[in-house]
């Protein structure tokens, strides 16, 4: 998977 | 999006909300920490400022929007319109022993090494401790207005809900964000002692007051 998290939390 | 982080989202709002409700009808900001509202600004502006180049949906935009421009707004309430209420004596907490180190561990924690990552993580961190002036003040002057506890509660809850939020995605998704879940329970802790007075007194219908 992508190492960097989609942040796509607030 | 699940039922946890929704609910989340929606308590931070409406911790928000309650806020301007308490400045506008008291026409004052009395006990609310300015430098707390001053962190909250630099949070959402090092993390939200993302909306020029990352689009996850509508919600997550509006959203986004809704608190950089809310909390501007209470910053320029505080320092402008209701300034003779604001008393900056009794908000004595050292903020560059926040931002210094928030700036150190997100420059060695941080998913990339890019200014985009690097004030995601800062963004990040720093929320976590963002409130602690505000505690420091309540703790300080020992008591506090009813509604002044029930913004620091919506705040509180909204942290708490985050965190089944994630167990959930770790679950159902397999995501795991160790910087996002670190900081989220640490800022959490930090309401402990707060959640215990609220739930125990305010909610029985009590005064908020601290132990001396």
């Amino acid at each position: 998977g992508n190492p960097v998290p989609q942040h796509d939390e607030l | 999006m699940n039922l946890f982080r929704l609910l989340g989202d929606l308590s931070h709002l409406a911790s928000i909300l309650v806020l301007l409700h308490k400045i506008q009808t008291s026409r004052s900001c009395r006990g609310i920490s300015f430098k707390t509202q001053a962190l909250y600004v630099a949070v959402f502006v090092a993390r939200y400022l993302d909306l020029f180049w990352r689009y996850i949906s509508l919600y997550n935009s509006a959203m986004k929007v809704f608190f950089i421009g809310s909390s501007c707004y209470i910053l320029y309430l505080m320092k402008y319109r209701y300034r003779p209420t604001n008393d900056p004596s009794i908000d004595t907490f050292r903020i560059e022993y926040l931002l210094v180190p928030c700036a150190i561990l997100s420059l060695i924690f941080n998913y990339n090494f890019m200014p985009t990552e690097i004030l995601w993580s800062f963004s990040i961190f720093l929320e976590s401790v963002a409130i602690l002036p505000q505690l420091f003040m309540l703790q300080r002057t020992g008591e506090a207005e009813a509604i002044t506890t029930h913004y620091l509660a919506a705040l509180g809850i909204y942290r708490a809900l985050y965190i089944p939020n994630w167990i959930y995605r770790y679950f159902t998704e397999g995501v795991i964000d160790p910087i996002a879940v670190t900081a989220g329970i640490v800022q959490t802790g930090l309401y402990l002692d707060f959640f215990y007075v609220y739930f125990t007194k305010v909610l029985q219908g009590q005064k908020f007051e601290l132990p001396a």
